[in-house]
């Protein structure tokens, strides 16, 4: 089968990150990977 | 989440920031639009309520558990989030969903393996107990969106989360769709009764036939059966797994006049929004003249009975196959759908028309259907890096695509599903705008489950973007494929030029892909669409009642004055003083609104205030009694003297 002349996009970098992967991999460090305490909640975790 | 003050009301106002990818826009609103099918959880744009759901691009994907109450409560749909389970996740978190695994019973269902978790993670595997995170009645959840992957945090390649029972460890962490669980709990969290836009499904299994009827007026009935002469053997539910049940509708046009009809009527349906999508399993084994048309029976008060409004005759040449088909209605009466099965010819053979799994929802259809036969053995035997086609569709957009699937996965990715989007154009093709403008195209592979609601259909969605360059090229990605494009010659010999495709070599696991009704009577649907987004390239109107933007109306005064969080700068006798935002239990203040006050504060303040002044009394009295003593004890000393002194 003939092959485009431009590459194909992956949209996701062609990897199947999931949300701790992308959140970690963007720096952040959120409880459970994924999830904002707000002070009161910190407090009482 | 414990406590009714985290509770949303069920239709929550959100506000999408400009940062947002026009994907991630798209693929939101499609996320809104499952809530509404499978749950009573709606979705409006913030008008000036005190809170709402501020969503914007973040460095990830992430959100608070419940309403905080806080006015603009943010949630991040960052770059690789645009996948509609991730976003359904991250607004179940802020409709009060804690992670499954979290649960405080969960050590009955899984195993933690500590020493497979990274330095320092370990506090991400704590459990809420039950005074915190209630379960609402609901088993434990291996299919749960809200559900770690077995890999969460993992040092090394072991997983760290083990299920007790070995036949759901990759079942943890699916990111399709909501699971049945999921969405029992939102159910009962929300005291749901029924999805928004859910009307009826029917899989014939009952003998009630989901209320629907015979209609008046016609020569023949709709029979339920389980097979049929000349075809079906099987229904489409269960197609023939469960003796006893997998029932369907036929009318038997083998035995009827010509130009006998047979009239199947749903039960009144009571339309809200004023556009539904009608789908349906639909099997003819009868002539070709014979026909199957759709009509709606509309009731107003000027017409008690219903008037009848023909929609359109189904397309679906006799085979042997249960075909799927979509029908979009624009209803905004009371009504019945009625399907009309017409003896055309003379023929007298046996066979017939069936209808299963009938679903309708006031939802936009999907717009092309491409159907892979065999999909099981497609995906053992095609050799990995090999595409397979769909036929090029053109959409009502104007464009045409078509989706190239991997079935065994592109070089690198093997026991992958990879799909990718690519828009096609034929020799001389004009009239089109090019690069091609914010386009969403949409892959869907069908999860097909009698009933929509309970359907996790696997999809992802890419957008053209005009601007965006090719990798390693200053070409435009999305410009003509007669530019950027090959040459393809298609089946029937005709020749088109298909472009670049952009899609994903991770789009779902052959072990995923065999599970559920993905493969069902051994064939996998495609359901294809693609829509215009530009409008999501604007900015969401703010509310009216937002005070008007600092601008032209600004004083003079003001210009030099900057109010924080929100608040705005007005002329108090003459001078500039901030007004600050408040909401139900919260309010900023300071001259430049830079505190934050809040009921929850003051009541601290009012406490602490009055603790300390008992405090202060305590000590006062301490102070006294032991002075008071003090004085009794001297002046007892000194009696005694005296006394000595005469003796």
């Amino acid at each position: 089968l003939p092959t485009a002349k431009l590459l194909d996009h992956d949209v996701d970098g062609g990897r199947d990150r999931d949300i701790i992967d992308i959140n970690e991999e963007a720096g952040l460090n959120l409880v459970e990977g994924d999830i904002v305490l707000d002070e009161r909640q910190t407090r009482n975790s | 989440i414990i406590g009714d003050e985290y509770r949303w009301p069920k239709t929550i106002p959100y506000y999408m920031e400009d940062d947002l990818e026009i994907n991630a826009k798209g693929v939101i609103l499609k996320a809104f639009e499952q809530y509404r099918l499978k749950s009573c959880i709606d979705f409006k744009p913030w008008s000036g309520e005190a809170n709402y759901i501020s969503i914007f691009k973040g460095g990830g994907c992430f959100s608070s558990v419940g309403n905080r109450h806080v006015g603009k409560q943010s949630l991040s749909i960052g770059t690789n989030c645009d996948r509609i389970a991730t976003i359904e996740h991250e607004f179940l978190h802020a409709l009060g969903f804690w992670h499954e695994q979290s649960r405080a019973d969960r050590d009955d269902y899984v195993r933690i393996m500590w020493d497979r978790i990274s330095e320092g993670k370990e506090h991400n595997f704590n459990t809420y107990n039950d005074t915190t995170s209630s379960s609402l009645g609901v088993p434990y959840d291996y299919g749960s969106m809200m559900h770690y992957s077995k890999n969460a945090f993992q040092n090394g390649t072991e997983p760290t989360i083990v299920t007790k029972i070995p036949a759901f460890s990759d079942v943890i962490g699916q990111r399709m769709e909501f699971s049945d669980s999921d969405l029992l709990k939102l159910h009962r969290l929300y005291n749901c009764t029924q999805g928004s836009t859910f009307l009826d499904s029917c899989d014939f299994e009952r003998e009630n036939i989901c209320g629907m009827i015979q209609g008046h007026g016609d020569q023949a009935d709709w029979v339920r059966l389980a097979r049929a002469t000349g075809g079906p053997d099987t229904d489409y539910s269960n197609m023939g797994k469960c003796t006893g049940s997998g029932y369907f509708m036929h009318f038997n046009t083998g035995t009827a006049k010509t130009g006998d009809t047979a009239l199947l009527e749903s039960r009144l349906l009571y339309p809200k929004r004023g556009y539904q999508c009608l789908q349906f399993f639909y099997y003819n084994s009868a002539e070709p003249s014979d026909t199957l048309k759709i009509y709606v029976r509309e009731y107003d008060k000027a017409h008690p009975n219903g008037t009848l409004r023909f929609i359109k005759t189904i397309e679906g040449s006799p085979q042997n196959l249960w075909q799927l088909h979509h029908v979009s209605l624009d209803v905004k009466l009371k009504f019945r759908i009625v399907f009309e099965g017409t003896k055309g010819g003379s023929g007298a053979s046996a066979g017939g028309l069936s209808l299963d799994d009938i679903n309708l929802s006031e939802t936009t259809c999907p717009e092309f259907i491409w159907r892979v036969k065999n999909f099981s053995h497609v995906m053992e035997n095609t050799p990995l890096n090999t595409p397979i086609f769909s036929p090029p569709f053109t959409s009502k957009e104007g464009y045409t695509f078509q989706m190239s699937l991997y079935p065994s996965g592109k070089e690198g990715y093997p026991g992958e599903l990879s799909a990718y989007a690519h828009l096609v154009a034929r020799e001389g093709d004009t009239g089109k705008t090019w690069p091609c403008p914010w386009k969403q195209m949409t892959m869907m592979l069908m999860d097909q489950h009698p009933h929509i609601q309970k359907r996790m259909s696997n999809q992802r969605s890419v957008t053209t973007d005009p601007n965006m360059k090719a990798t390693g090229s200053d070409q435009l990605f999305w410009d003509d494929p007669q530019k950027v494009g090959v040459e393809v010659t298609d089946t029937d010999g005709s020749k088109y030029y298909r472009g670049p495709g952009a899609g994903t070599p991770v789009y779902l696991t052959h072990l995923r892909a065999k599970s559920r009704d993905f493969i069902k009577g051994g064939d996998a649907i495609f359901l294809l669409t693609m829509e215009d987004v530009s409008h999501l390239t604007v900015s969401q109107p703010l509310p009216s009642t937002t005070p008007p933007p600092v601008s032209s109306t600004t004083p003079d005064v003001c210009l030099n004055v900057k109010c924080q969080n929100g608040g705005v700068c007005v002329l108090d006798t003459d001078k500039a003083a901030c007004r600050c935002v408040v909401g139900d239990d919260w309010w900023y203040y300071g001259d430049s609104c830079q505190y934050k006050g809040s009921v929850m504060d003051k009541n601290t303040l009012a406490l602490a205030s009055s603790l300390s002044v008992l405090g202060v009394m305590l000590v006062v009295t301490a102070v006294s009694v032991i002075c008071v003593k003090k004085k009794y004890k001297k002046r007892s000393s000194s009696d005694l003297v005296m006394g000595n002194v005469y003796a």
